[in-house]
């Protein structure tokens, strides 16, 4: 049959490699020799071909003495698919045609190989190809693809790097936990790779950002689908653990990532995940010194990188796009009609299932909510660097009134949220945690909330216990608003009503 | 309530004064126990 | 009915590529039993760093013949260790280069430390590499020659450039040394350069060049 006959011919590429070396000249002729003969002369018998040698790679793997070579086959296959993306002439199609044509090929039988019943699945082989990929690739495109000497050549692989990486991602997500459980562990090593995940973080004008930030999310997904706070199963507590050593990571390699990004983890970090949303938003700067935060005579004022706004990487527009409108006016004008549209627009249609502490659902759209933070954050730091901080720092300006309206007027869901949210902007010296921890410290002694205010102190306290009990890192502001809050001689946390009733609290706060 | 994390950034090999360096260029795996061997790295061999 | 299951090429994979799709669009609220036995498989066979690893073709034992060829490995060294044990001191290395090793005097070895200090890279904390600062000169040419066009030639070529100074010219295809020698004061010059070269096709040796003979520094390779 035709598939016995690719077979042969990918048995004999399997065996030439065993004889030379993989940049040999006899390895281009036999691709040509393929091209010239027939065997891979029409996309369809590509498709076929790569069909039948990945299958019988992968009968070679599960048939393989465990404790020797397994993967020799498809260590070949790996070579010869991007080779070709190489050498071949791309006249009739292009390099990315060829990969799309690739990789649902690989799809197909990666899919039928888990999904069909009574398989003895392995995720092995399928990581083994797509670690090689990454492999070949990075072979040649060292030094801009210096190793290859056809000058047109060279410029086309270096154009098609950026997309190689995208379809590469694509791909991944295509395969993601959810969808393929029995490949999760591979996925998470894929993701890490170190010849894929320091490559995303660096390709020129962070092109790799928006495809990372999707596998991450499709990460956090599918943590957050299948944690459950009273029960966590051992397999999702170690991909857990994984994930987090892979964020540790990026906060070493590349804070930036997570610092302009943050918003988005945010938004889709499992509730629970406490220590992995301090990791998060604990990146700081690289080279940037942090001063003391339990200084008591600490000055935000005096610090120069309170002034600077944080990069942020994420078209914020995107996120409330019908709010936006209400919000600016909001900030320009502050009025009643405007704040009851806002409120309203922060309520989801329906009850979204929510793993928190303290709550199973929610009713209000926390990305919303999120947004809206954000952008008053935004806000206050451009005004900030045209104006002067009077007109900033000022709990009667319209950014000030905006958060302690909605505080004021919204159900205690929304509260949190609010506060949440403004908490998680107290990270390194910037001007955003500058300005909210003025919020923050202004609104906990604040008398314009009458007989609300304990109920607010409570919910602000929350937020920030919830984030300072866990195990380290904890972020440099929420570090500051503490101290200033235990140091303050305005506040005595001890006293407060809702922590003399809880003696776990109070001895949390005592020692402090 | 998370963990004590000393020991997984040690594992990373990172370190805990203000030297960094880049670790996930030799990444060897997302957990300690499937990363008991080291990886070969990208490296270019000049002509 | 749909035209794509009944193409011959993939229709009969489609269905199951498709059956990935569901969960997707609605994820199961709670992980089913053969979902939860898919992860804990997944956990079971997880990659480990071995078969992350690079793959590796047929390599000529060695491209160049050698006497001694049967007593070195065809496999690459890889470093085995226990869960815990971290990546090792990074004082280690300052410590080993220092002794007698060809063109490496005293002076220079201090400096030398802290220009280790400085140009840390991705390699500089994996035990291979640790592992090549503590090697002979005569061991990295070995392996610079002999094991051409793999990782271990590239860390004996980093080895050679960034931490003993040597420099690799293109032309000749010999590592050089430059040699600079305080001289007494009185003399004309403060110091004078000489440059060694390493001869790996004939005595195998480091030898001094001819003084009128000064390397170009275009000849070299940047490493």
């Amino acid at each position: 049959t035709n598939t016995e006959r690719y077979y042969l011919v990918f048995t004999e590429w399997v065996k030439l490699l065993q004889r030379v070396e993989g940049d040999d000249i006899s390895t281009i002729v036999f691709l040509k020799q393929m091209k010239d003969k027939g065997v891979l002369s029409k996309t369809d018998q590509l498709i076929e071909f790569i069909k039948a040698a990945l299958e019988l790679s992968i009968f070679s793997f599960k048939e393989s003495d465990p404790t020797g070579e397994v993967f020799t086959a498809i260590d070949a296959l790996g070579k010869m698919i991007i080779k070709l993306l190489v050498v071949q002439d791309f006249t009739e199609m292009t390099r990315a045609d060829y990969l799309n044509l690739v990789f649902p090929v690989i799809a197909l039988v990666f899919s039928k190989d888990h999904e069909q019943e009574n398989t003895t699945f392995n995720e092995r082989p399928h990581f083994r190809l797509l670690s090689n990929f990454l492999f070949e690739w990075e072979t040649i495109r060292g030094h801009k693809f210096i190793k290859v000497r056809n000058v047109v050549t060279r410029k086309e692989l270096l154009d098609f790097d950026t997309e190689f990486y995208n379809i590469f991602s694509s791909y991944l997500q295509s395969a993601q936990p959810i969808a393929f459980p029995g490949f999760s562990f591979a996925w998470v090593t894929l993701i890490s790779h170190r010849m894929f995940l320091p490559t995303m973080l660096r390709l020129p004008n962070n092109a790799g950002w928006k495809n990372l930030m999707l596998l991450l999310i499709d990460l956090l997904k599918f943590l957050d689908k299948y944690t459950d706070k009273n029960e966590v199963s051992n397999a999702i507590s170690v991909v857990y653990k994984g994930a987090l050593r892979v964020f540790l990571g990026i906060s070493n390699d590349m804070p930036e990532f997570l610092i302009e990004n943050h918003l988005e983890l945010m938004n889709n970090l499992p509730p629970t995940y406490f220590q992995l949303k301090n990791v998060i938003l604990s990146a700081i700067p690289k080279k940037m010194m942090l001063p003391n935060p339990y200084d008591p005579t600490l000055s935000l004022e005096d610090i120069a990188a309170c002034k600077e706004p944080p990069k942020v990487f994420y078209d914020l527009i995107a996120e409330f796009s019908t709010l936006k409108k209400p919000v600016d006016n909001y900030l320009r004008i502050p009025s009643n009609s405007l704040l009851k549209t806002i409120i309203s627009n922060t309520y989801r249609n329906e009850y979204e299932l929510k793993n928190g502490i303290g709550y199973d659902y929610l009713s209000v759209d926390n990305n919303i909510v999120r947004a809206i933070v954000i952008h008053v954050g935004i806000e206050v730091g451009s005004e900030y660097q045209r104006m002067s901080s009077s007109a900033v720092f000022n709990t009667k300006s319209a950014y000030y009134t905006l958060l302690f309206n909605l505080i004021h007027d919204g159900t205690v869901e929304l509260q949190y949220q609010v506060i949440q949210a403004m908490v998680e902007q107290l990270r390194y010296p910037n001007v955003h945690t500058y300005w909210f921890i003025f919020a923050l410290r202004n609104m906990f002694v604040s008398e314009e909330w009458g007989d609300q205010l304990l109920e607010v102190q409570e919910i602000i306290l929350r937020n920030l216990l919830e984030r300072i009990i866990v195990n380290r890192p904890h972020t440099w502001g929420i570090s500051v608003i503490f101290t200033q809050l235990i140091t303050s001689k305005e506040i005595n946390l001890l006293d407060l009503p809702f922590v003399k009733k809880l003696p776990e609290v109070r001895n949390l706060l005592s020692p402090l | 309530l998370g963990a004590d994390l000393s020991s997984m950034l040690h594992s990373l090999g990172i370190p805990r004064d203000s030297k960094r360096h880049r670790v996930l260029d030799t990444f060897q795996s997302p957990w300690a126990e499937t990363s008991r061997s080291e990886v070969e790295p990208k490296f270019f061999i000049p002509d | 009915e749909n035209d794509a299951f009944n193409n011959p090429l993939f229709g009969e994979e489609l269905k199951f590529w498709l059956n990935s799709k569901r969960p997707l669009m609605q994820p199961y609220k709670e992980m089913p039993e053969q979902m939860i036995a898919q992860v804990e498989s997944s956990l079971l066979n997880c990659p480990d760093s071995l078969d992350a690893d690079s793959p590796h073709f047929y390599r000529k034992p060695l491209s160049l013949p050698h006497p001694t060829s049967i007593f070195f490995p065809n496999e690459p060294i890889r470093f085995v260790y226990p869960v815990g044990s971290g990546q090792g001191q990074p004082n280690d290395q300052q410590q080993t280069y220092k002794g007698k090793q060809a063109g490496s005097s005293n002076q220079e070895q201090d400096s030398e430390s802290e220009s280790v200090k400085k140009t840390e890279d991705i390699y500089s904390r994996t035990s291979l590499a640790r592992i090549f600062t503590k090697f002979d000169l005569d061991t990295l040419f070995f392996i610079f020659y002999h094991y051409q066009g793999t990782y271990d030639q590239f860390l004996a070529a980093r080895e050679l450039s960034k931490n003993r100074k040597w420099k690799f010219n293109k032309i000749d295809r010999c590592w050089y040394y430059k040699e600079v020698e305080k001289l007494p004061p009185g003399m004309l010059q403060a110091e004078e350069e000489s440059w060694r070269y390493f001869d790996y096709q004939g005595s195998w040796l480091a030898r001094r060049c001819n003084n009128d003979v000064v390397p170009k520094e275009e000849d070299f390779e940047k490493i």
